[in-house]
């Protein structure tokens, strides 16, 4: 099905 | 001190239903610019962000930048105790460790005021840089909803594929298999109805349809709903409230493993 990429993966902490 | 009043309070009892889905505790932010949220969901795969823009309220007093943290399923149980005809004043002191939710009726001859604890929420915010995205659909909202639903009942994700001629919505289960095409519209005299797309370059991404149905929750708040993506970065999923602002969801794709 494929892998579930975290959204933290693509934005930084601010 | 803090005092918000909005004149359509059904507004706010449907953000929450938009939001207390995906996400249990979330610091509101308030501003003079307007009340706003930024969270994630428990699993960090999505992320809602609502700005209601201080214009957009009949009252708006925030005299200093202030995060209050609520459970938003608690805080959706007091606001459907308002009618959806009510106007709501949110109401806190400063440093209080509670919120003041006031109702008034249409006629002004019934107010109630409900109290709610306050919680202390360490949230991690997130950047989220302004971006191109290369494909851009703008679907009727309830339409959206329903082939989300739809596709649910027959695979757990879906494949998005835009192309200049319309949007592509395909996924596969255990009993088969299930396509829903909705073509480029160019009809003039019912823009709600309208699909339209900007694509800068075709895209096709795979997404959980149970974030996705999670979204449409919104559909209640907007006729329109916008969906932007681009093949490196998560999908954002807007529903543009009007007057006011907009809830935002983000969602991470999936990939091939």
């Amino acid at each position: 099905k494929g892998a579930q990429l975290s959204i933290t993966e693509f934005y930084r902490a601010t | 001190m803090l005092e918000l009043r909005l004149l359509q309070g059904g507004l706010l009892k449907k953000v929450l239903e938009a939001m207390k889905d995906l996400v249990n505790d979330a610091n509101f932010d308030c501003s003079p610019t307007g009340f706003s949220l930024q969270a994630m969901d428990s699993s960090h795969v999505a992320l809602v962000s609502l700005l209601l823009r201080s214009e957009g309220f009949e009252h708006y007093r925030c005299d200093r930048n202030v995060s209050m943290g609520m459970n938003l399923n608690n805080m959706a149980k007091m606001l459907r105790c308002a009618g959806n005809d009510d106007i709501v004043t949110l109401k806190a002191d400063d440093g209080s460790d509670c919120i003041t939710f006031m109702f008034e009726n249409p006629s002004q001859d019934k107010i109630a005021d409900f109290e709610m604890k306050l919680m202390d929420i360490d949230s991690e915010h997130l950047g989220i840089p302004d971006a191109e995205y290369q494909s851009i659909v703008r679907m009727p909202a309830a339409e959206f909803a329903r082939i989300c639903r739809d596709l649910s009942t027959i695979g757990d994700t879906v494949l998005i594929s835009v192309s200049k001629e319309g949007v592509q919505f395909s996924t596969r289960g255990d009993m088969g298999t299930a396509n829903i095409v909705c073509r480029r519209t160019t009809t003039v005299d019912k823009p709600e109805e309208d699909v339209i797309i900007e694509m800068e370059e075709p895209v096709s991404l795979t997404f959980a349809l149970r974030y996705l149905n999670s979204f449409t929750k919104a559909t209640p708040l907007a006729t329109q709903v916008t969906i932007s993506m681009s093949s490196d970065l998560p999908m954002v999923i807007e529903y543009r409230i009007e007057g006011m602002g907009y809830i935002r969801y983000y969602l991470a794709p999936k990939i091939d493993e």
